[in-house]
């Protein structure tokens, strides 16, 4: 997913 | 109030029963509720720009929600994953509005 970190399968909101 | 909602059947946990309800878990461009699986009542509404972060596994999904809200939602489901890109989606729709 573009621009979006993914780490232990947690997606990080950019908008939050 | 659920014009343009996707909905996904999950269960919910009761807190401190073992219990599994049945629930609608609706996404919208802007956010995600909780929907009684009977009524279509909205029981629940968080914006997307309340939600921190959240997973998806083969069984179940999770939205934490950081500073808005003391503990995680988790529910189970087998559509975690198109739960997470829809909402993936959305996310990104809004960002390249900015």
């Amino acid at each position: 997913v573009m621009g979006r970190s993914r780490e232990s399968g947690w997606v990080e909101n950019e908008i939050y | 109030r659920t014009y343009g909602v996707s909905f996904f059947l999950v269960k919910e946990k009761m807190k401190g029963k073992n219990k599994l309800v049945p629930r609608l878990l609706g996404v919208t461009k802007d956010s995600v509720m909780r929907v009684d699986e009977k009524t279509k009542e909205v029981l629940q509404e968080w914006p997307l720009t309340t939600v921190k972060r959240w997973a998806a596994s083969p069984k179940s999904f999770t939205l934490d929600f950081g500073e808005y809200q003391e503990s995680y939602y988790s529910v189970q489901t087998t559509e975690g994953e198109q739960i997470s890109q829809l909402i993936a989606g959305y996310i990104d729709i809004i960002l390249k509005k900015k």
